[in-house]
């Protein structure tokens, strides 16, 4: 029985091919995530994958791993990132560059903006199905929420309320130029 | 775990050792680092809100299991990728919904296409009521609301030692909205540091970018000035959309029930 399941089992998936993406905006980049239901046996391990390469002045919206750690490394480019953790503070705002690595923990949010040509890099997530929440956008926790969670919550108007939750029509790619960090975190 | 923790020649009844106060409630939290609840690796917090109070949206770093001990009010979860299927009865009234359609773009709701015009959408809520078992995901984030005359109390258990919990063995509540001036008491270096939503800690032109708001509405929602606390009151109506309560379904609608 063995040969039929461990023995013959696939263990290799390639990222690097666009025409799979899971996200993917011409002008902006493309997002692939390689999971226990692209390749079985990331169940056994409970290890994820993913695999982004966005032009310049993309972002990736704000977001939080609900369920996995991740470990990113950047093969190729420079990006700008925000982590904000459990406290609200800003635990690293500056850049990434080319063969750095930085963990971002379960919980923990966190925005990538490129600021090269190609900002590409491989994340690594200890979860076989590390699932993501975003902060802003259509598919988004604030999207998620009623009106009057957000008024409330944010002591905002009704009107301001609703731009916050419906402005913002991408799901997990938006275009942002000019500079959007204040070098050493808070 | 460390060695021997479930070493245990004595145990006790336990009280909450720290009690966060808030605009509209408390927070009452159970020392995780006294040893029976070591050993079993889990972290026990009740919440206490008052008629009208909001718990605001939070989420955790594991699994969590809460039971409602009294009252009544209600239950709203966002799950990531989950549509907002509780919208408002503008919706369903097509024929006049197209003509309110036009309206509606007409109030900034751009790029909503098909011409529908709503009041609100959101994610599923939930009637929940002395009795109700809730169990929440890690990373989904969750509020309250008391809609009752009485205080709404729900007490937790988070299992810091699931294989879910990918951080440390401590609760880490973290907040998408509200700002906690005591901070997190029951954390070691916390207990300074006041508390602060998730988007308080991005700079406001990311957040302003993020959600294609202008930079002032964006300090807003980092609620810098707010010192209310995690449960906040809400003044006025709560015009959430929400099911009928059980009790006052139709009662023609119950008749068929029968007749079947």
């Amino acid at each position: 029985g063995l040969e039929e399941t461990i023995c013959s089992a696939r263990v290799t998936d390639n990222l690097d091919d666009p025409s799979n993406a899971d996200v993917y905006k011409p002008q902006l980049g493309y997002i692939s995530i390689l999971n226990s239901y692209d390749l079985p046996i990331l169940r056994f391990l409970r290890l994820s994958a993913l695999r982004g390469s966005i032009r310049q002045n993309a972002m990736v919206l704000p977001q939080w791993n609900a369920n996995a750690n991740a470990v990113l490394y950047v093969t190729d480019g420079e990006a700008e990132l925000q982590v904000v953790n459990d406290n609200g503070d800003r635990v690293f705002d500056g850049q990434v560059s080319q063969g750095q690595l930085i963990a971002i923990p379960q919980g923990f949010s966190v925005v990538k903006r490129a600021t090269s040509d190609h900002f590409r890099w491989v994340e690594f997530k200890t979860n076989a199905n590390a699932q993501i929440n975003t902060l802003a956008g259509r598919t988004s926790v604030l999207r998620g929420l009623p009106l009057e969670v957000i008024t409330n919550g944010f002591q905002i108007s009704l009107e301001e309320a609703r731009k916050v939750k419906f402005n913002t029509l991408e799901t997990t790619l938006t275009y942002s130029s000019g500079p959007v960090s204040h070098g050493r975190p808070r | 775990q460390f060695p021997n923790e479930c070493q245990l020649d004595q145990l006790n009844a336990l009280e909450p050792s720290h009690v966060l106060k808030a605009e509209a409630g408390r927070i009452e939290v159970w020392d995780h680092h006294a040893p029976q609840l070591r050993c079993s690796g889990v972290a026990f917090v009740r919440y206490i809100i008052e008629s009208k109070g909001l718990y605001l949206p939070s989420f955790f770093n594991t699994a969590k299991l809460s039971f409602v001990a009294k009252g009544n009010g209600l239950m709203g979860r966002v799950i990531p990728g989950c549509a907002e299927t509780f919208q408002d009865s503008s919706v369903f009234q097509q024929g006049q919904g197209q003509e309110q359609g036009q309206q509606g773009q007409g109030q900034g709701q751009q790029g909503q296409g098909q011409g529908q015009s709503f009041r609100d959408m959101h994610q599923k809520v939930e009637h929940i009521r002395s009795g109700d078992t809730i169990a929440s995901s890690p990373g989904v984030a969750q509020w309250f609301f008391n809609d009752g005359n009485e205080e709404l109390v729900i007490v937790s258990v988070l299992d810091l030692a699931s294989h879910q919990n990918q951080l440390d063995r401590n609760p880490r509540p973290f907040y998408l909205a509200g700002n906690n001036p005591q901070g997190q008491v029951w954390l070691q270096g916390r207990e300074q540091q006041p508390q602060k939503n998730l988007l308080n800690g991005f700079t406001p032109e990311i957040i302003s970018k993020a959600f294609k708001i202008d930079v002032s509405t964006a300090q807003q929602l980092q609620n810098n000035q707010d010192n209310r606390g995690n449960i906040v009151r809400v003044k006025g109506p709560f015009g959430v959309i929400r099911p009928p309560l059980r009790s006052q379904r139709p009662q023609q609608e119950e008749e068929e029930s029968v007749g079947n």
